[in-house]
């Protein structure tokens, strides 16, 4: 009785498991079936390979954003200099790693960089930071514990001017989404940083956490309404979790992936790739 | 929200006197994206799902035979609702938030977990719980990887006026054996170890943490899980347990809106229990764990 599945039904459950336990979460995974669906229908695909292989184009063809993988600045002489980076995002997401990471991708391209240490609340944040400026041999300008986010990265940001540098990459402490005073103070924080350089920040990266599951969609949509968003960095895509939340945030908010974070030193990161990205998410 | 999706699935099952398999499919379709939108893994939402369908297939049976003798006692909708909620507090399981904590000996408890899930400030709130509750807790700063993370450790020890210790050049297990005596020199309680953030599936440093376990014996070993971890909640919670037969979890980050559903997961597919969830970044942060307020918050 177990009613005649046919191989497309059960290829169809296995693509459905394998969706969902890379964490791309229902709309998307439902939207993307219906697609497969559709072409088994018109018989325009007849065998499992070319099942995923549609999912794979498809897949890749949402992350494929421009700007996605356009990872360096753009740094041209007589361009947009000091070119000043907000990091935003979650608690212990990798914001900082990122920086440092960053830091040191920038400075082996031969540019100058100032950092920020905007994290002015979390027990170490500064010291944490400061460890990393010493690691890849970069300015660090930090406040008295306490003071005030805005008027540190103000700071760091006039100091990337003044010493002519290429890249100021602001660093803020975590914080939930859902907490308004919290999202407020990143807005003015934004303000602020513009006071000192017109126009900056330049990029507004959000640093997403690949094992987050549902609730990266809606941190993505938040940090974007609050701050205006220009680009995403996935971290700790070292580990089993696949990050397919990504896809969902990418399709609806257009955010490109800079950035993926494959580990904890500082050579540990890398431009985002789609394609490495879709192959990665069917292995 | 599971709620629409519990919503739903009653709405599709008033007002009938009877329900048949098919009505009970679509509402379990409804329940099932509910769960997998909160977060519970695919395994456990299958699970669920197939438990919940016996039992209310059986029920189905069952309601029509008591109409054919003329007698409904509870509407086929309540009967639903209720195996849903059985079926989801019996995920949830026995509650069991304590600790082992004998009198007069040192008890330890060990924190692990990936990286960033909370560990080093859920050890900061322990400390103050247990100085609360009459203790004397020290910290064990055995996290020597991360950048200031025995700094970090230190700053809160100082704001509890709890010792810390570290030395440097040693590895987390020589260290933790270490702190541990210092711990019994200060004729302290509670010994808390702060590890480093680790992949579970790293070998060398999941070898690093059984090292551990092995030089301290630590009472209580509480794998830190951030709430708003998906899919992989599972794979890392059995790993995790495999290695070093965990005696709970800290459920961290619920002060936000993440639904939490590896909560069921973990427990689910490991069978031990939750037993503190982190509701803030402030050290009073720290609560019992309470299935109620976690079952809600899955079903949206
Ligand atoms: N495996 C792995 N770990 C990472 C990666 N990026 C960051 N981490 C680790 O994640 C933890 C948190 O990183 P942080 O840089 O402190 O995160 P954060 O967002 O600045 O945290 P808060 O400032 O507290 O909000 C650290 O243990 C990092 O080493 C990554 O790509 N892979
Ligand atoms: N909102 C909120 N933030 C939390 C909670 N618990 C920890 N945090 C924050 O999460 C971030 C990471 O916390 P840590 O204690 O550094 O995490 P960790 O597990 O020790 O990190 P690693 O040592 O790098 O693996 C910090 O910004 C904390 O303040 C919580 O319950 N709620
Ligand atoms: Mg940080
Ligand atoms: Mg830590």
């Amino acid at each position: 009785l177990g009613g005649g599945r046919t191989l497309d039904d059960s290829v169809l459950a296995d693509l459905e498991e394998l969706l969902f336990t890379a964490d791309i979460g229902v709309k998307t995974a439902t939207a993307l079936l219906e697609m497969v669906r559709a072409k088994v229908r018109a018989r325009a695909l007849a065998d499992p390979a070319q099942l995923k292989q549609a999912l794979k184009v498809e897949i890749t063809r949402i992350l494929a954003l421009d700007g996605a993988a356009a990872a360096l600045p753009p740094f041209a002489p007589g361009q947009v200099r000091p070119w000043v980076v907000m990091v935003v995002g979650v608690n212990g997401s990798g914001k900082t790693t990122t920086i440092g990471k960053l830091a040191a991708k920038l400075k082996d391209a031969g540019h100058s960089v100032v950092l920020g240490a905007g994290d002015t609340f979390r027990a170490a944040a500064g010291e944490q930071l400061e460890v990393w400026a010493g690691r890849v041999g970069a300015p660090v300008v930090r406040g008295k514990n306490g003071a005030d986010p805005a008027s540190v990265c103000f700071e760091a940001v006039q100091q990337g001017v003044t010493t002519k540098a290429d890249v100021v990459l602001c660093d803020t402490a975590g914080r939930l989404h859902t907490k308004a005073p919290l999202m407020e103070e990143l807005k003015k924080v934004k303000r602020v940083i513009a006071k000192a350089v017109p126009g900056a920040p330049h990029e507004v990266l959000l640093v997403l956490d690949s094992t987050n599951g549902q609730n990266a969609i809606a941190q993505a949509r938040q940090f974007h309404e609050a701050l205006q968003v220009t680009g995403l960095a996935l971290t700790k895509l070292d580990g089993t979790a696949k990050g397919g939340v990504i896809i969902g945030i990418c399709d609806e908010l257009k955010l490109p992936v800079r950035w993926v974070g494959v580990g904890e030193t500082v050579a540990d990161l890398k431009a985002f790739s789609p394609a490495e990205f879709v192959e990665a998410l069917f292995e | 929200t599971v709620a629409k999706g519990f919503k739903a699935a009653r709405n599709k099952l008033k007002g009938r006197t009877e329900i048949t398999t098919e009505v009970v499919d679509e509402a379990l379709r409804d329940i099932r994206v509910s769960l997998l939108e909160a977060d519970v893994s695919f395994e456990v939402v299958k699970r669920f799902v197939a438990r919940v369908r016996e039992k209310a297939v059986g029920e189905v049976v069952e309601t029509r035979v008591k109409t054919a003798r003329g007698k409904l006692q509870v509407t086929p909708q309540d009967h639903f609702i209720k195996i849903c909620h059985d079926e989801l507090e019996g995920l949830m399981g026995p509650v069991d938030t304590s600790l082992s904590l004998p009198d007069r000996v040192l008890s330890g408890i060990m924190l692990v977990g990936l990286q960033g899930s909370g560990k080093t400030t859920t050890a900061g709130k322990l400390a103050r719980k247990l100085k609360q509750d009459g203790k004397k807790p020290f910290l064990v700063a055995a996290d020597i990887y991360r950048p200031a993370a025995v700094e970090q450790l230190k700053v809160l020890g100082a704001q509890l006026d709890v010792p810390v210790f570290h030395e440097a050049g040693l590895q987390p297990p020589e260290l933790c054996k270490r702190g541990r005596e210092a711990a019994a020199r200060a004729h302290a309680t509670v010994v808390i170890y702060d590890t480093a953030g680790r992949l579970a599936v790293d070998d060398q440093l999941m070898i690093e943490l059984e090292q551990i376990k092995a030089a301290v014996e630590p009472a209580n070993i509480l794998l830190v899980c951030d709430a708003m971890i998906g899919q992989d909640a599972v794979k890392t919670a059995v790993e995790f347990d495999r290695r070093l037969d965990l005696s709970g979890f800290v459920l961290t980050k619920l002060d936000g809106d993440a639904r939490g559903g590896a909560a069921l997961s973990i427990k689910e597919v490991t069978g031990k229990p939750i037993k503190f969830l982190g509701m803030g970044e402030g050290l009073d942060r720290l609560e019992e764990f309470r299935p109620e307020g976690l079952a809600s918050r899955i079903l949206g």
